[in-house]
């Protein structure tokens, strides 16, 4: 049940650059990313593949991204995949299967090449079999220390290489959430599925739509607030499995952006004392396992504050929540939390509605540059010096030349954001006519009528 | 939506994370555009990759088999001026409009709902035991005149609000709810008036409930429309 893409390194949108001279790589050929591995894998020469997804075409490729006069580049047409072995800078069991590029011991000697007889003449001779090649560490003879290489220093024949096991590599923090290492088996030794696979398990975690999860290829991660990294497994009888991954000692936890009054983003690093839901209810105790039982005990997730009974973010929620004392209302989000200010600090001000601001302000209210409103890109202006040569605007500064009710704005440099308000703020002495007006007449065309007969229907 | 019925809102859409759950409401005032609240999102420039709309069914959860039942990606969230506390969500493609889903008419700026006229507000949010969670529910409630509103408060009515007027009953929005609509009857159509807001407490009895109040607003709506 395992796929032969376990064995790659996928990169999205991504294409490797040879230098001319090499020799150019098999024509492409017609195939699902799973058929190019498989190809892949059964070819020696064989190291990555691109697969150009719209055709289903896959072009074989020598080399790697750590070959000799090989560059990366975007290109949305390809992903390519490497082969794991190749990439990778730990080694899975004795490293026999490592052909990674380090070519120093853990005493820092250079290596001898493989090739070479001296200054240690040795049996080893590259075949395109075994892997030898240049003077990379190696693990030809099953060595249990891993990889090693014979020196070129004459006094010492060879050294091990000191390469970390992948389990021991990276290291993780807390629960893990932030763990990005190479480790693709669980704890007891089954292989990891692909989150991009949904064979031999469905499952909802797929990298599109998580991603700043880190969902890559098959390794262990921890979307969802689990104890620790996890995988779905190849084994159709077992779904998911915990990974065995060093806890760090050296490295502190990334620190949270702590709140206690208010909350940023989805409220992560909230440490605020709200205790209660928005409809009154109190908050259950996070040791405590009634009258709702769950997994977030605060020994297991040591930073995440669950003290008390305070409304918390501890998976990645929403928002700040708690269980809640009722026995029917499990879950409540805190919203009632007011969220923590995150614009800009205004400099300037403008009167009325600052469609007479001439200002030098040229920053948005979240501080993304404005677009000079000359400028074609990244957006199409429709109001430009052109069309609006009285209203002054020039370089890319704020203004207001369509007396928008909410002040200067400009174009953004974020080809996400056409357009946004800007750091400037209504003068403190600047009255606006009061916005409460008696109602006229007014008519609607082709909104806001609905069936009455299902509304009925529904009581 | 505590003391109210099972009812039909063609408007009224769930918003959904990854997982799939609902967490806020919002209302379609076009085919790829919907209105919901700042409070429902983690930022102005969030990453909304796996989050949906769901619109066209009464239930909270509907079977797989529910045919009506539309399910949309969200594409895009975008802020409203700072004190507006709206944001727009673009949807990747249109929503199609039926029997089951509707636009909400938008008000012309700077209207005024007058005092006494009836709303609803809808959503899939808390009942507190007072009706079938898992279905919409909708209720009406009666818009008081902003000045009566501002006393009840004592002055810190701020213009961009809109209230309506307390009931003996406890009827009001609650947690889940957010960001859905606040429609009133003007015309023969229905009208977004107001979007609900977190509040500290649902349906307090005998206190104005507060509501975002969109005609403020309806200018910066057509302009992130107009400019994709």
């Amino acid at each position: 049940h395992r796929s032969p893409l376990n064995d790659f390194q996928r990169l999205r949108a991504t294409e490797l650059l040879a230098v001319p001279a090499d020799p150019p790589p098999p024509l492409p050929e017609r195939g699902s990313a799973e058929q190019c591995a498989q190809r892949c894998a059964a070819s020696l020469a064989c190291r990555a593949f691109h697969h150009d997804r719209q055709s289903q075409l896959c072009q074989l490729l020598p080399w790697t991204q750590h070959s000799p006069r090989v560059q990366l580049q975007k290109n949305i047409r390809y992903d390519l995949y490497q082969k794991k072995d190749y990439l990778r800078d730990c080694i899975v069991a004795d490293g026999t299967s490592y052909r990674g590029t380090r070519a120093t011991t853990e005493k820092g000697l250079r290596c001898q090449h493989w090739q070479a007889t001296t200054p240690h003449d040795h049996r080893f001779l590259p075949s395109p079999r075994n892997g030898l090649e240049e003077n990379y560490c190696r693990n030809p003879d099953q060595d249990k220390r891993g990889p090693w290489c014979y020196t070129v220093d004459p006094k010492i024949r060879h050294q091990s290489c000191g390469i970390k096991k992948c389990e021991d590599a990276v290291c993780m923090t807390c629960n893990g959430e932030d763990y990005r290492g190479t480790m693709d088996h669980t704890e007891s030794g089954m292989e990891c599925q692909r989150w991009d696979l949904q064979h031999p398990h469905k499952h909802p975690y797929h990298p599109d739509k998580y991603p700043d999860k880190g969902l890559d290829d098959n390794y262990c991660r921890n979307p969802d607030s689990s104890e620790r990294p996890w995988c779905y497994t190849t084994d159709p009888g077992r779904e998911r499995e915990y990974c065995r991954i060093r806890v760090c000692t050296e490295k502190r936890p990334r620190s949270l952006n702590i709140t206690t009054g208010c909350f940023r983003g989805k409220g992560e690093g909230y440490r605020g004392r709200v205790n209660v839901t928005v409809s009154g209810i109190p908050c259950q105790r996070w040791d405590a396992q009634t009258p709702h039982q769950h997994h977030f005990m605060p020994e297991k997730y040591p930073c995440k504050d669950l003290q008390e009974n305070y409304c918390r973010n501890p998976d990645g929620s929403e928002a700040p929540w708690c269980f809640t004392a009722h026995p029917t209302v499990r879950i409540a989000f805190c919203f009632h939390i007011r969220r923590c200010p995150d614009e800009l600090g205004a400099q300037e001000c403008y009167h009325g509605h600052g469609e007479r601001y001439h200002g030098h302000v040229s920053k948005t209210r979240k501080g993304i540059t404005c677009q000079p409103w000359a400028a074609q890109a990244p957006h199409v202006p429709q109001i430009s010096p052109v069309t609006h040569p009285e209203a002054h605007l020039e370089e890319n500064y704020c203004r207001n030349p369509d007396n928008d009710s909410h002040g200067p704005w400009c174009y953004t440099m974020d080809p996400r954001t056409p357009f946004d308000y800007c750091a400037v703020k209504p003068c403190s002495s600047s009255m606006v006519p009061s916005v409460l007006e008696n109602a006229d007449a007014v008519a609607f065309e082709r909104c806001g009528r609905r069936d009455e007969r299902l509304q009925r229907k529904g009581r | 939506i505590v003391g109210g019925q099972p009812g039909n809102s063609p408007w009224t859409v769930s918003i959904r994370n990854r997982a799939g759950v609902h967490f806020c409401g919002g209302s379609l005032v076009k085919e790829q555009w919907v209105i919901s609240t700042r409070q429902c999102f983690s930022s102005c420039g969030a990453d909304l990759a796996g989050y949906k709309v769901q619109l066209g069914t009464l239930f909270k959860d509907p079977g797989p088999g529910d045919p009506v039942q539309q399910t949309i990606p969200i594409t895009r969230i975008v802020c409203g001026p700072s004190e507006s506390q709206l944001v727009m969500l673009k949807l990747a493609r249109p929503a199609t409009l039926n029997r089951r889903v509707a636009l909400i008419c938008l008000p012309p700026e700077r209207y005024v709902v007058p005092a006494g006229t009836i709303c609803e507000i809808a959503g899939w949010g808390e009942t507190r035991g007072t009706a079938d969670g898992s279905v919409l529910n909708v209720a009406r409630l009666p818009v008081l005149a902003h000045g009566e509103c501002n006393t009840a408060l004592r002055g810190r009515l701020k213009e961009g609000e809109l209230c309506t007027a307390p009931l003996r009953a406890g009827v009001g929005a609650c947690e889940g709810d957010y960001g859905g609509p606040l429609a009133c009857l003007t015309a023969d159509c229905w009208v977004l008036e107001g979007v609900i807001t977190p509040s500290r407490v649902c349906a307090r009895t005998d206190q104005p409930a507060l509501f975002i109040r969109v005609s403020l607003y309806v200018d910066w709506i057509h302009k992130v429309m107009k400019m994709g």
